[in-house]
């Protein structure tokens, strides 16, 4: 554990803990897009398969559970708690996340993890758990798409919105310092290049955002994406 | 499966 990779997961676990605020406290689900955070629940539990069969550490397993439970929760607040549920604005959360996201990662992530021969010589079970690791990691990436489409539509971003997909997009670019240290640091270190990839993707994806919301921060002002 | 890797993040 270093200092970069603690910074992105305690960045990670605020916009979760932002989000969840703003949910339980405004009782008010506008501006929030539900697609994301249902695929970032699937991220979370096709990525975690390994809390049965892997132990890391205390810290990873109690921080992998989190989020599971983190993150259902919020798609059970938007989809089915009332009064929040009403709130929720489905017209304008379109962006067609099974067509675009889940099926073209499904294919990639199957493409590469036959291509690499990363899971050869190993039994079944340990190939579809490497398959669902793969998916979550290229899924993952583009997971904030919905939500970004949907910033996009109402324009005048609220504050703890803002701050959610700020914390999200750090977390990111913390973990690929993370890389590089660890490549420097730690003799033995495997690299997946996979992940990189899909981690600079991620980063980059938030970058328009960000020059936004510091300009806005900078002006201390009201914050609004452009036409 | 490896350790010491991604994998070990979350």
């Amino acid at each position: 554990m270093n200092v970069f990779r603690l910074c992105g997961d305690m960045s990670h676990v605020f916009s979760i803990v932002v989000l969840l605020l703003r949910l339980r406290v405004a009782k008010n689900a506008s501006g929030i897009s539900l697609r994301t955070h249902e695929l970032f629940l699937l991220v979370f539990l096709t990525r975690y398969t390994d809390l049965f069969t892997t132990y890391y550490s205390l810290y990873n397993s109690c921080m992998k559970i989190a989020y599971i439970l983190s993150t259902a929760s919020i798609v059970y607040m938007i989809r089915l708690s009332d009064p929040i549920c009403t709130t929720y604005d489905k017209a304008q959360d379109t962006f067609r996340h099974w067509a675009f996201a889940v099926g073209p990662c499904a294919v990639l992530a199957t493409l590469t993890h036959f291509i690499s021969g990363e899971g050869s010589g190993y039994s079944l079970f340990v190939n579809i758990q490497e398959l669902l690791w793969t998916f979550s990691i290229y899924l993952e990436s583009i997971a904030i798409l919905p939500q970004l489409i949907l910033l996009q539509r109402y324009r005048e971003v609220e504050n703890l919105t803002g701050n959610y997909i700020f914390f999200m997009g750090s977390y990111r670019a913390l973990y690929i310092l993370n890389w590089i240290y660890r490549t420097y640091y730690e003799p033995g270190y495997r690299h997946h290049y996979v992940a990189y990839f899909c981690g600079v993707l991620q980063t980059l994806l938030y970058a328009d955002f960000f020059y936004y919301y510091m300009q806005s921060k900078r002006r201390g002002g009201r914050f609004s994406l452009p036409t | 499966v490896d350790a010491k890797s991604t994998k070990d993040e979350l």
